[in-house]
């Protein structure tokens, strides 16, 4: 905005690249682009309006920050959901500690019996929250052990349970017809809980988050993303086109790599920050 | 696909009966976009656009009988010529030290093993140095792949990952060592610090950066950082059995000059080929 005296293509230009390089996506840059060319004309805006302009416009796609909202005096299962990689399981212990942090009771099921070390880093995490985690040996049943959890969770009076699953790349059917299947176990065992079911996002992912939003919400039903790492240098713009086109919000983002690292997410900060 | 785009972008213009420098353009814009949607850093892209610009207009595209095709063509070869050429094979030493190093999350544990699997294949005698301290079962993790290939991992309880390349390589019997580190933030200056300081007193013969393949356009400003502090010999792209176009590939080449050493393409050991341009490129261009 600074160096120019009006709203011109090449202001607009400008904006777009920084929106480019957000990862906000070729689609919604364009249609933001649009908005403000269209506007400025209607409404003779000048290069002072533009934050404020654009600003409004990205946090309409957002919405109002929506936070994970557990029901007390009920059982709460809250899944992590993601692919390879992107801190589903430090976000589990996150939680955990945040959920007992308000006065919750979680229990942690150790659900990822594929890779290595898992259920061993899991059981660290859980140590640090002082969150008892539930599990079978590596190699086991993910889905025995979610059962498991289930039962063991109700048995104890704990008031949420935090799935841990394996990273998955959603283009690899067999793997996404497990978590289907861990999906329709928690249905079926916990029909009357509160679900959450989050996408656990990189905010150093590209376009391709966008496909993952759409296939993970496909196969087990979103209800938000966790948005990891934006205590890098990655904006995370992608998630713009997971609000547009897939409605899914963003619930929560990770800061670092440390128990407390969690913040609910605010959009008007996460705009804000996209400029910064 | 990109190429149906560019080819409808001529024929359209060839019916309205004038191919002109703003059908080049509007091609062009096809390209961009293509690429962007692919994840490659806009800085790169508008690199790459200069350059098929400046080639089309010398190769004379717009008097051709079939400049879409012309077009689709110096794409493609451009971006082969960029993702680069020969094959390198890994540096050796006595022993060799290779370092890996990259963003949280990226593969870099699974990929040192991969390695590992790959040079014992060859005949090497390699040791796996678990030099991750800080994330929780790391050293673990890298001892269960170690057995799984019967590759030994070297670790060492309450010991900096200095010391624990020190006493590595004073271990002997291995004639080379893949030193796995923890993930870190390119911008985190301790850290940053401390692969710098691996660096100076083992001056390995590869520091290889794993890179994930769905990396968006932070790519350019963390592969430059680790660039900057490192002098990289390589880089590795892991997970490129998932979906994603891979543009990162594209930015982290241009942007570091650093050869693509291997592509990762799934969870086993056995995941690991070397990298093809021709491939990654077709993909790239969607
Ligand atoms: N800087 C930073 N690092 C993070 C954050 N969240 C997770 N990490 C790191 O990212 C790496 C991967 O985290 P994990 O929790 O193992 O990820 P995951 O999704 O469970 O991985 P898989 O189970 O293998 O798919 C670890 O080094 C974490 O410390 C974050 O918000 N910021
Ligand atoms: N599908 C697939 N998954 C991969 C590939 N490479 C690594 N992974 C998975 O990605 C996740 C992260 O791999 P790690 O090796 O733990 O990554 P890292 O870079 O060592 O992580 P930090 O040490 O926390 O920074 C694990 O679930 C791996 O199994 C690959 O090529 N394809
Ligand atoms: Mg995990
Ligand atoms: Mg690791």
């Amino acid at each position: 905005v600074l160096g120019h005296t009006r709203v011109d293509e090449d202001l607009l230009q400008d904006l777009e690249e920084i929106l480019l390089e957000s990862d906000v996506g070729v689609s919604v840059s364009e249609e933001v682009i649009d908005h403000l060319r269209k506007k400025a004309k209607a409404a003779q805006l000048s290069p002072e309006d533009i934050p404020e302009e654009m600003g409004n416009y990205l946090e309409g796609y957002l919405g109002e920050g929506t936070p994970i909202r557990l029901e007390r005096g009920k059982f709460n299962v809250v899944m992590v959901v993601g692919v390879n990689g992107t801190g589903k399981t430090t976000t589990v212990g996150k939680l955990a500690n945040r959920f007992q942090a308000e006065g919750f009771k979680p229990l942690i099921a150790a659900a990822d019996t594929f890779r290595a070390a898992a259920i061993e880093q899991l059981e660290i995490w859980g140590k640090r929250a002082d969150v008892p985690v539930i599990r079978h040996k590596e190699g086991g049943d993910s889905a025995a052990v979610v059962f498991d959890s289930i039962k063991a969770g109700q048995a104890r009076g704990a008031d949420v349970l935090l799935i841990d699953t394996a990273g998955r790349l959603h283009n690899k059917a067999n793997l996404m017809s497990e978590l289907e299947k861990i999906r329709r176990i928690v249905d079926r065992e916990a029909p009357d809980a509160y679900h959450e079911v989050l996408l656990v996002l990189d905010a150093t992912t590209g376009q391709n988050g966008l496909k993952q939003a759409e296939v993970f919400k496909e196969i087990v039903k979103l209800t938000g993303v966790v948005l990891t790492k934006l205590d890098g240098t990655a904006k995370g713009g992608v998630i713009f086109s997971i609000a547009r086109d897939l409605g899914i919000p963003v619930k929560a983002i990770g800061l670092g790599e440390k128990l407390e690292d969690l913040k609910d997410f605010n959009p008007k900060l996460f705009v804000k920050a996209l400029f910064g | 696909s990109l190429s149906e785009k560019i080819q409808a972008v001529f024929k359209k213009l060839r019916n309205q009966g004038k191919i002109t420098e703003e059908s080049l353009q509007e091609a062009l814009r096809e390209v961009r976009r293509a690429l962007l949607e692919a994840d490659v850093n806009l800085g790169v892209v508008k690199e790459f656009i200069t350059r098929i610009k400046e080639k089309a207009l010398g190769q004379d595209v717009l008097e051709s009988l079939t400049p879409g095709q012309q077009v689709v063509k110096i794409v493609h070869e451009e971006l082969i010529n960029l993702l680069g050429g020969t094959r390198e094979p890994l540096a050796t030493g006595s022993p060799a030290v290779i370092l890996m190093v990259g963003l949280q999350g990226s593969g870099k544990t699974t990929t040192s093993a991969k390695l590992a699997l790959h040079l014992k294949k060859q005949g090497h005698s390699p040791l796996l140095v678990a030099a991750d301290i800080y994330r929780p079962a790391a050293i673990k993790q890298l001892q269960v792949l170690g057995k799984q290939i019967g590759v030994p991992v070297f670790a060492l309880e309450d010991e900096k990952p200095l010391e624990i390349v020190r006493q590595a390589l004073e271990q002997g019997g291995h004639d080379t060592l893949i030193v796995d580190t923890a993930g870190r933030l390119h911008i985190d200056e301790a850290l940053m610090g401390e692969l710098h300081g691996l660096k100076e007193t083992f001056k390995p013969q590869e520091i290889l950066l794993v890179v994930d393949a769905m990396t968006g356009q932070d790519a350019v400003k963390m592969s430059e950082a680790f660039n900057q502090t490192l002098g990289l010999s390589g880089v590795i792209l892991t997970k490129m059995d998932g979906d994603t176009r891979g543009g990162a590939a594209m930015s982290v080449r241009k942007v570091t000059g650093c050869p693509i050493k291997f592509v990762a393409a799934g969870e086993k050991l056995d995941a690991l080929e070397p990298f093809h341009p021709d491939r990654i490129a077709t993909r790239i261009l969607g």
